[in-house]
């Protein structure tokens, strides 16, 4: 899973 | 960024260009749903809160920036601008059934229960069937003028590059968003009827018009 707080896709 | 995430932005970045295109050129809005226009600024505002805490890329930014600017100057054309070309009569999905079950939805999945995941997950769950109000006006008038038809074609189109791009990251990165890939399946498949037609149909030179 991606890292917490951080969503780099839009 | 790989060229799936990439070709997919830009097809976002296009469908809303035609959008203003559309409304600009016509003096109309016509055919438009403003409730998904609405539900879209709510999803980039919850979703892009991140803008001011979190740094990506110029890239990511600037594009945040634009989705959130240029969707409330979508609400303004429509409610302000080109008011009278909006006929609420025909824009009848309740919205509220689509954001109460997002709320619920995200207060139970996200990554972690903190105001901004929890804004972040709703976005996502919200933004997958925004655009049913916007599908279920061109069921019930069973016709759409192509250029909008072309709007939502490169919606759909963004959506489904996605889906690759997911994939891509899967083998290049190890990453994978549960969130984010269920709801983007869900939201490609709202499009599958709707590309269905559009391929058959307005891609032949004909009008998009449904079956009555």
């Amino acid at each position: 899973t991606p890292r917490e707080g951080h969503h780099d896709e839009l | 960024m790989n060229l799936f995430r990439l070709f997919g932005d830009l097809s976002h970045l296009a469908s809303i260009l035609i959008l203003l295109h559309k409304i600009q050129t016509t003096r109309s809005c016509r055919g438009i749903s403003f409730k998904t226009q609405a539900l879209y600024v709510t999803v980039f505002v919850a979703r892009y809160l991140d803008l001011f805490y979190d740094w990506v890329s110029l890239y990511n930014f600037s594009m945040k920036v634009f989705f959130i600017s240029s969707s409330i100057y979508i609400l303004y054309l429509m409610k302000v601008r080109f008011r009278p070309t909006h006929d609420p009569s025909i824009d009848t999905f309740r919205a509220e059934y689509l954001v109460g079950p997002c709320v619920v939805l995200a207060l139970i999945f996200n990554y972690k229960f903190t105001f901004p995941e929890v804004l972040w997950s709703f976005s996502i769950f919200l933004e997958s069937v925004a655009i049913l109000p916007q599908l279920f006006m061109l069921q019930r008038t069973g016709e759409a003028e192509t250029i909008t038809t072309h709007y939502l074609a490169a919606l759909g189109a963004y959506r489904a590059l996605y889906i690759p791009n997911w994939i891509y990251r899967y083998f290049s990165e190890g990453v994978v968003d549960p969130i984010a890939v269920i709801a983007g399946l869900v939201q490609t498949a709202l499009y599958v009827d709707f590309f269905y037609v559009y391929f058959t149909k307005v891609l032949q030179g004909q009008k998009f018009e449904l079956p009555a």
